[in-house]
């Protein structure tokens, strides 16, 4: 039970907090036990599920300080069988508040280790960098998700994310896999999205989920309802991308 | 002489530096004396101007460390009065390195003094955060622009930015003030777009670049040649817009 999955990669943009929240609620519509862990900053994964900041009294923020064991921080959703665990603006102070702590990128792992079994699929949102917040993430996973819009820039960016969870798997965490390469904003109108595309999977292959997630105005305006895409409206091809996404990561696996 | 800005949003993929390269492009075309700093250690806006990776022996990083002064690290560009001081990955090292050093936010400052007056303007691109990078940047800049995707995300973020503005103004840099908000991949086939541009302009007024880039299939192809989209394809609605922003900006200051 309790796969924790990381959805990162410093490039800005591509779709992190996108994939993390509608994979969530589609593999939570799916009857699994889920819980989103919001690990940016920004709180863009809170607020596409729908919590105020006033709902965030307690965030993860208090939770890598040691002041409340994470299960006291997670709250439920609209969506059955989806819990969240938000962020706050705080969050981002933690690189600095933890500078001298030798440990400081197990905080997240110790945190939610006790909280794990409770889930079939624990999800982590992170922010657009490798900094402290990312590493936590990486260092607590089984295996991450790397979100990858067709551009120019994202391809460029991709080595680096991959060095990055190298480093990790050889230093505090050795089980750490890619659980897999996910193509975002395809435009089948666009030359360069199927260029990025060729190029990802010649380079990745079979590491490159099959599902390709299309640019799709209808993903873009879910997040300011609160709601996944597949509640916003489940018949648009945001919402049926997605759920494929989640039947073909539950086969990958076997099912958490 | 010399005016400094910053381009900065720590929401991922809004278009910064999209923006500092078209911008800096279009003030050089039209005669001015421009410098290119990239601080993102993804190196983006280096790539976008044609430096390969061979090309970045000599970088940002050996400038922050105090090991060259910056007028060795700048090199030439194919647009004439346009030059670059490139970023290398390892830049990413330096959060880290400086941890100890209680003046590391003026570094950039410190390291770009003796090189203002040689150019008309600056502009330095930042990464999508808001840690030790973005904040040396914004010490030692005279004012910071903000381009902001016309998404519900960017709208949410602006906050952030915005206060870490107030921040550094009340701390390292008294003179910092708003240059102005760019709105960036405008569709006007798409509701969201108008209804995030009426909200931005409704907040900020005047603030608010009137030139809007549109979302433009070409903007997005340039940088996979190393080429501004003004040299890549002059024609094109998003060429058009940046130079149209380059005017407005010469405007706005009396020229720099
Ligand atoms: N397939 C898609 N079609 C259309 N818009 C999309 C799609 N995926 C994401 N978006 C929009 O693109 C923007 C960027 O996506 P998102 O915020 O999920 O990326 P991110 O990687 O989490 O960003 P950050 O690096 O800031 O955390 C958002 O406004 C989002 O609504
Ligand atoms: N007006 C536009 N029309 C179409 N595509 C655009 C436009 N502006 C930027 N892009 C593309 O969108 C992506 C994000 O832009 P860009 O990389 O400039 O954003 P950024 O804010 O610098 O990202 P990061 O946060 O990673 O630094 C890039 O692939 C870029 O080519
Ligand atoms: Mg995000
Ligand atoms: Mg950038």
């Amino acid at each position: 039970p309790g796969r924790l999955v990381a959805v990162a990669n410093q490039k800005g943009g591509v779709g992190k907090t996108t994939t993390a929240v509608n994979l969530a609620a589609a593999v939570a519509e799916a009857g699994r036990e889920v819980l989103l862990v919001d690990v940016d900053p920004q709180g863009n994964a809170t607020t596409h599920l729908g919590l105020g900041h006033a709902k965030r009294r307690v965030s993860l923020y208090d939770v890598l300080l040691g002041r409340v064991p994470a299960a006291n921080a997670v709250q439920p959703t609209e969506i059955a069988n989806l819990a969240v665990l938000p962020s706050v603006v705080d969050l981002s102070a933690v690189e600095v508040e933890l500078a001298q702590d030798a440990e400081r990128n197990l905080r997240l792992r110790n945190a939610l280790e006790p909280l794990r079994a409770a889930y079939d699929l624990v999800l982590v949102d992170c922010p657009p960098s490798l900094g402290v917040l990312t590493v936590n993430a990486l260092a607590a996973a089984d295996g991450v998700l790397i979100p990858l819009q067709c551009e120019f820039f994202a391809l460029e960016g991709l080595s680096m994310i991959l060095r990055t969870v190298d480093r990790v798997r050889r230093g505090s965490n050795p089980k750490l896999k890619i659980e897999g390469i996910v193509l975002t904003m395809y435009d089948r109108r666009n030359n360069l999205s199927d260029q990025v595309a060729a190029d990802v999977r010649g380079f990745m292959g079979a590491r490159v989920f099959e599902t390709v997630i299309p640019r799709n105005v209808r993903i873009s305006e879910a997040p300011s309802y609160g709601q996944p895409v597949g509640r916003y409206d489940v018949q648009c091809a945001g919402a049926i991308a997605y759920a494929h996404l989640a039947r073909e990561y539950l086969g990958r696996l076997g099912g958490p």
